[in-house]
């Protein structure tokens, strides 16, 4: 079972056009293995974006260079994925 | 659950228990819900209707939740709607009056081997799961295999990405089956593609920013929806075109719908109170399930009302 240990959610808020042409480069950089849970749309929409581990330290870099705005959305997504099994398996349980 | 009344829709459940659910209320209805299997996923899951009839040869109202399978709160929900349906006939007097004269089809679980894959491997999956020859990655993005704009921008023609439309048009069985059923039933009235998250609900088109010759009816009618889902809990919704509201999107389902002459073609993006995601917290189901219920009886009546 894929487990989502250290990967994070992050809420990258876009200031200008600009920015957000920035924040949509990163759809393609591959290698970061993003997987956008709301995607690039217009300044006034946030986009989500799951980072695993490995990419957590490059993404932040790249957005805090730029200026660009974010927040982490999810802070531990295993932690809230085992928080979903446990209260899956109590209900089968009942 | 040994009824749809002890069913726990405040939580989320396996495919078996939603399989299960959807028996029970085809048993404890047998005058007013019926199952159709319209196909079968590549992994030979059924893709089974609930047809929600009371005569013979009526138009039809279609609804779909989960065709992508990781977002849970739309299966979840679509199952709240399956009892809403069945126990509102005969109380609620809109919903009587279409159910007496329209037919409702409900397809709950619309990518089911997702959503498998999402309970058993890897809670994130949102494609179907039939393998691409040639590659390591699996499934098509099943929004983006429809035959309206396939293979324009607005898709992805690499087999590793989120948004892959596939090799063709309806190569997705999940996909392929309701196409069928949409062109052999032949006089479906609304057809209403539930998603989540982001708090939308969207018309045609998403492959072209040609408005659609309806569009000024469908937007005003979109408003009408989110006001009425926003009166129970506040929950704001946007709307509008999917290209102008989010971004170029083809192979969309409800371009395709449109396309066949459904009018009422809508897709909705359920709510996300509180920066979940995908992981929408199970005590949010219900109330998520009843807001949006608000804005398909919008949808549903002003079809019924608005015959052509």
């Amino acid at each position: 079972k894929e487990t989502f240990e250290g990967h994070q959610v992050l809420r990258i808020t876009a200031k200008d056009e600009a920015q957000l042409a920035l924040i949509k480069d990163l759809e393609d950089m591959i290698h970061f293995e993003l997987d956008f849970w709301r995607g690039v749309t217009d300044v006034a929409s946030p986009v989500d974006v799951r980072v695993p581990f490995h990419s957590l330290q490059s993404v932040k870099v790249y957005l805090e260079t730029k200026a660009i705005e974010y927040a982490t959305m999810i802070e531990d997504l295993q932690a809230l994925l085992e928080k979903e099994q446990e209260e899956m398996d109590a209900v089968a349980r009942a | 659950a040994r009824s749809t009344d002890s069913f726990d829709y405040a939580n989320y459940h396996t495919i078996s228990e939603i399989y299960n659910f959807q028996d029970m209320l085809v048993r404890e209805n047998p005058n007013l819900v019926s199952k159709i299997v319209i196909g079968q996923s590549y992994e030979g899951r059924p893709l089974s209707v609930l047809k929600f009839s009371t005569g013979a040869n009526r138009p039809g109202l279609w609804i779909d939740t989960g065709i992508h399978s990781r977002e849970w709160v739309t299966q979840a929900s679509g199952t709240w709607f399956a009892k809403k349906i069945a126990t509102a006939y005969g109380s609620d007097p809109a919903l009587t009056a279409i159910l007496n004269n329209m037919d409702i089809f409900l397809l709950i679980m619309t990518n089911p081997d997702g959503f498998a894959y999402t309970q058993t491997n890897n809670r994130m999956w949102r494609k179907t799961r039939k393998p691409n020859p040639g590659s390591s990655c699996v499934g098509v993005d099943p929004n983006r295999n429809w035959d309206a704009g396939f293979g324009e921008p607005g898709a992805s023609n690499n087999p590793c990405s989120e948004t892959y439309r596939g090799p063709r048009a309806n190569s997705e069985s999940e996909v392929k089956s309701i196409v069928d059923f949409v062109r052999s039933h032949g006089n479906l009235k609304s057809f209403i593609s539930i998603h989540s998250y982001s708090q939308m609900l969207l018309y045609p088109y998403g492959y072209t920013s040609t408005p659609a010759k309806d569009q000024a009816e469908l937007h005003s009618l979109a408003k009408k929806a989110i006001t009425a889902l926003a009166s129970l809990y506040g929950t704001r919704y946007r709307y509008g075109s999917i290209i102008n509201t989010i971004y170029q999107a083809s192979g969309g389902t409800i371009d395709w719908t449109y396309n066949q002459g459904i009018k009422y073609s809508y897709t909705f993006e359920l709510r996300d109170t509180g920066d979940y995601g995908f992981l929408l917290p199970a005590n949010q189901i219900i109330p998520t399930a009843e807001e949006t219920w608000l804005a398909l009886m919008v949808i549903m009546k002003h079809a019924y009302k608005n015959a052509y």
